[in-house]
């Protein structure tokens, strides 16, 4: 199983529609700073079910929503898509390719889709079950992990390996 | 669950010896250990044992930032690789790398890239390089991000 | 004591604005507010205000790495300014910035550098560059640390 | 006044003899990962007097003495000096160079040195009182730093403030 596509509208700096192709192998994200790298992995995060707005580098959740620069209205809605190609059968449904969406108004409503049919979140957590796929269990490795994983303030370090267990 | 534990532990440990080995030399020491006599042991830490380069730093504290990087990427990507998730993004961690370092990384990640699907964010171009497809990301509107295709022909600029 | 300690914050926001139009745009806001009635003032925080090209983030936890670092060395160094200590050390803060901000961030070292000291350790071959003198550390023996001088011709490799 | 002369022995990695002299404007130090850089750094914050081990990436300030590899045995000392060039008359003393020496013996013992005579600790800090030269006024900016300061835990930030003040 791998991504093969993700769609983003109206989230952070990307105003527009945006379409990312991924290889199977390495696809790499190159540009200057602050052009919106860094907010496609959290675009990753955020559609695979993401709760917590601080790991989103954000304090609430409607901060994901693009929010305006000085030629730009901020708009009303963000929306993710991700494709996953299913080649090996992991995930339990019949497609060999599945998408799930996920959108959020500036009025706090939320709407989660696989294969453009509307769902809870927890249908989605539950099409990841055990596939490692779920919010927390894909890896994304920054820069600040290093130090964190080093100094192991509260025990940081053991608690990393009980969630992997 | 304590045996569960000790089972993920010992699959981390030799994950974590082998990308050590291909991110350093083949024969410099590193381990983990569970600390042994603590009250509580589902409390006991994890020390990390790392001597790159047949060095004898007292202590992880004592690596240089280059070392402590690739010691904490060779443990993240050992605990990654235990959990069957099928991408990975790693966002500009070769940046305290130097050359020789930054060619080990990307030829372990190429390495890898045969079971495990890749996503890189760099400004180095050896990293940029060794991918199969590659994006640029711009701002041409102040404050609206554009994404461009770049052929790897282009790499010299992408910086 | 707070008589001072208002002087001192107002000239390092007065020093924060002039370093950060320096690595950022000429008119870009940025601004240091202190917390307004809390119970007790002698406690009360610091806020950094950080608007870079005109964007309109809603705090500095939105910015990206390389805004974030920018924004923290012209604080870091608003701080220095205000303490007449004759020599700064950087040790690779150049690290996440891109080129363009690198070009930025060693023309604006050269400036100060007629007033201050700067010993710049960098594995950027620009930044390295505005160097009067240059010095290599290498290991040639496995732990032992030797200097060399390095001519500012022999950048190329040095890496 | 500027820094013109650092002179190493026996402090971490810098087992032989090594002498870096500076220039009044910018002096660049490069190299590979792991092989000396930062050591100088806190060789700095060192021989001006820092009591603290964490602040020089050590357990116990003993762990400063070179502590030998497979090749080569641990020394018994550490010695650094730092020579200033006196030209604006700041420091209180008549001589227009100044260098200050710091030993450490693997017993404990240390030494503080002012041209070549023995002096106390406190004798180099009233030196450098109101000069911004003591071993936390001069200023290291590191990336480390960068997260801290943004962070702002325990209100870090407002305490540098108030030691600038
Ligand atoms: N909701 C939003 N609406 C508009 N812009 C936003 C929003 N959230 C974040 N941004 C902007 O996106 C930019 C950050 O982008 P990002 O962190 O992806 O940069 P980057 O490409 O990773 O850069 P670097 O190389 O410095 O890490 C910031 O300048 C921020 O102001
Ligand atoms: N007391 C000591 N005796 C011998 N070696 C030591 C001692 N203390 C530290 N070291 C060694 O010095 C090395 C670290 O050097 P340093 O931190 O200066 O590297 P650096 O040049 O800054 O590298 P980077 O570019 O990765 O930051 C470590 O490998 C460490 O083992
Ligand atoms: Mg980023
Ligand atoms: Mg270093």
């Amino acid at each position: 199983m791998y991504i093969s596509e993700l769609q983003l509208q109206g989230f952070k700096s990307f105003a527009h529609k945006t379409k990312v192709s991924f290889d199977s192998g390495i696809t790499s994200i190159v540009g200057p700073n602050g052009c919106g790298k860094s907010n496609i992995v959290d675009a990753l995060r955020w559609v695979l079910g993401e709760q917590r707005p601080s790991l989103l580098r954000s304090s609430a959740m409607s901060n994901v929503i693009f929010n305006g620069t000085a030629q730009k209205k901020a708009l009303g809605m963000a929306e993710v898509s991700l494709t996953f190609v299913n080649d090996k059968g992991i995930l339990p449904i019949e497609y060999s390719e599945v998408t799930i969406t996920r959108r959020l108004y500036r009025s706090g409503d939320s709407e989660y889709l696989i294969n453009n049919t509307s769902c809870r979140l927890k249908d989605i957590m539950e099409l990841f079950m055990d596939t490692g796929m779920g919010s927390d269990a894909y890896s994304v490795i920054e820069l600040k992990m290093v130090e964190e994983i080093l100094n192991d303030k509260n025990n940081d370090r053991r608690r990393l390996f009980e969630e992997a267990a | 669950a304590t045996e569960r534990f000790n089972k993920t532990f010992e699959q981390i440990r030799t994950n974590f010896q082998k990308v050590f080995k291909t991110l350093f030399f083949e024969d410099d020491y590193c381990d983990l250990i569970i600390e042994k006599d603590v009250e509580d042991p589902l409390e006991a830490r994890i020390e990390i044992k790392a001597q790159p380069r047949g060095k004898r730093p007292s202590g992880i504290s004592q690596l240089s930032g280059g070392e402590k990087t690739l010691t904490a990427i060779a443990l993240l990507f050992a605990i990654y690789l235990v959990k069957p998730s099928p991408f990975c993004v790693l966002d500009e961690v070769d940046a305290p790398l130097d050359d020789a370092n930054i060619e080990r990384f990307a030829k372990m990640i190429k390495e890898f890239s045969h079971d495990t699907q890749f996503i890189i964010i760099t400004h180095n171009k050896k990293t940029m390089s060794k991918a199969e497809m590659m994006y640029g990301v711009t701002m041409p509107e102040t404050g609206v991000s554009r994404l461009v295709g770049v052929k790897m022909g282009d790499i010299e600029d992408a910086a």
